[in-house]
């Protein structure tokens, strides 16, 4: 049990930082932020916590709760995106994950989604921000039919429109 | 493997057989508020054999279509939702989960009934997790991913170990 | 008690419909959706529940948890825009109440706001929505300034722009 | 009346003394992730009297500005927040809430240093009901405002009553 665990958690505690620092570099900040897990209870780290840390560019340590609604969220799709590393189910449903955060992290968050999704690792987003869904390579678009009273899906493939 | 197309009948807001897809590397699902997108994760989910409990609805027959402006209409009998899977070397999966008239869950793959049990050990086959769901990220759920509590980060860990 | 209650409640009761059509109206729904309250009990209302009930355009009424987040928050803002009619304070702060929402819920909210403020009645409305914060008549903008690691503040008017 | 602006002095994000304002009829506030929007509006809650559980900090003194960089840099002693507001008679009335050394809390009306029951009740002749609340959307609440429960709903309604 503790190889098993530890082997994902290594795994996980391996990539986070490296995907966090992906989803905050700038201009401003080339190296972008800090983050990495640390183990409440080494000795059978299953039967404790796995504490999250992270601290955005420039940023000194601060408690999770004190970062602003954006900034949580960069944090929180870094840690499921490294989380999702470890023997990786072949597909990522998201919905809304965007709903907070500015035009910037917007684009860096589909930026880092386009560059990961391949053949055996689909990313399916729903998203309300052309901002975000420009940057896809298919789309599905619902909408209510009223007279039918029904949901219906028309796809448009936008590949080849922008590469 | 990749999803390759999801064919829903009769679900939620969704009348009648509907295909959605293909699925592409990098998909992303639009349309304005109420229009059934969300409906569309609820779809996958429920394919997958996630509870109701996670779908917004108390029970299964809530996600069964109703024809909402005439309540009279009478509801469809059945209802399923089927995902149509590509495996690595090319085989092709069709997981369905139909939910009967009497209001239980069946499920199939390649329309040939299974009991639950196979259902989930060939989706875990394909690194699909069930019970771990950390392949899904539910509307407004997000930002609790960073404030969960560390117990609740190494339970999502255990399971996915 | 009951006195002071009813009276909130009546005015409360009498705005939530009028508000909700006006926020759900379009040109394929020129009737807009139906909001109202209702009392669970009448003798000692202040004692137990009040149950809020929205249908959207052309939909049957359904549990409040089976709305979408964009249907949520429109019935949310309603309710608080009817509360907030009786006995108003002088001004109304929300923070990114529009994550929610589409386009054209975007646009209704911010009409309506528009249309309600006033020198007696003020809104001020944090957004990432262009749609919506166009709408406004100052913008208040924030950002950091990594030097001095402090917010600063630029305010800027707009009416006079578009009008 | 109406808030014509605020005077924040190391508050949260905001490193010494910075007037926001002045406040139109409909004002938005925008900017980047993290710039401090929604700062700017635990400033009002604060000046407001509400108490520190709602503005994202467990203590007074973490509403106090700590520069990030230098974690060395002693952080100012003091912090304070003034709500310049003009009644509908014309008459301006300032409200100020100060964070002292000690790490309580100090309020003032006009500059002069008044018990919060007054500070209170001031706020209440115009309509503004800090236990209510009712004015004050917090980012991430509106929806659950729609998903509340009818007892949480009657104690809103009596609260303004
Ligand atoms: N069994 C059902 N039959 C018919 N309609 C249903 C059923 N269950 C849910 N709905 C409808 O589906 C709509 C919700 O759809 P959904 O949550 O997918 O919207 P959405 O596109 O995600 O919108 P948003 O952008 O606001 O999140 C609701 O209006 C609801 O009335
Ligand atoms: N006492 C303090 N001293 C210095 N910085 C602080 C203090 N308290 C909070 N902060 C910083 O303020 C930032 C959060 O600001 P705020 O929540 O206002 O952002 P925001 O503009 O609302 O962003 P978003 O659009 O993501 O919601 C955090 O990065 C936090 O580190
Ligand atoms: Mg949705
Ligand atoms: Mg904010």
């Amino acid at each position: 049990r503790f190889k098993k665990f530890n082997n994902a958690f290594e795994h996980i505690s391996g990539k986070i930082d490296q995907i966090y620092k992906e989803l905050t570099k700038s201009k401003t900040f080339p190296l972008g932020g800090n983050a990495y897990l640390t183990l409440e209870d080494s000795e059978e780290p299953y039967l404790d916590g796995v504490k999250f840390h992270t601290m955005p560019p420039m940023k000194r340590f601060r408690d999770m709760e004190q970062l602003s609604g954006g900034e949580k969220t960069v944090a929180a799709l870094a840690l499921l995106f490294a989380i999702h590393s470890y023997r990786p189910a072949p597909f990522f449903v998201l919905d809304e994950v965007d709903a907070a955060l500015d035009n910037a992290n917007v684009a860096k968050v589909a930026n880092y989604i386009r560059s990961r999704a391949s053949d055996e690792f689909q990313f399916i987003v729903i998203s309300l921000k052309s901002t975000f869904y420009e940057r896809a390579q298919a789309l599905v678009g619902i909408y209510k039919d009223q007279d039918e009273n029904s949901s219906r899906v028309l796809t448009l493939r936008l590949e080849g429109l922008e590469d | 493997g990749r999803l390759v197309q999801l064919e829903v009948v009769n679900f939620k807001s969704y009348n009648g057989r509907q295909v959605i897809g293909p699925f592409d590397h990098f998909t992303s699902v639009i349309g304005p508020n109420g229009a059934g997108k969300s409906n569309l994760m609820d779809a996958v989910s429920f394919v997958l054999g996630i509870q109701s409990a996670h779908l917004r609805s108390a029970r299964l027959r809530d996600l069964v279509y109703a024809n909402e402006r005439d309540p009279n209409e009478e509801r469809p009998s059945e209802a399923s939702v089927t995902a149509v899977y590509e495996k690595s070397d090319g085989a092709v999966l069709r997981f369905s989960r139909i939910i009967t008239a009497t209001g239980s869950s069946e499920y199939r793959i390649n329309n040939k009934s299974v009991a639950f049990s196979l259902y989930n050990s060939t989706l875990e086959a394909e690194n699909i997790l069930i019970k771990a769901r950390n392949f899904l990220v539910f509307q407004g759920d997000v930002e609790a991913v960073a404030s969960q509590s560390p117990k609740d980060l190494t339970r999502l860990i255990e399971q996915i170990s």
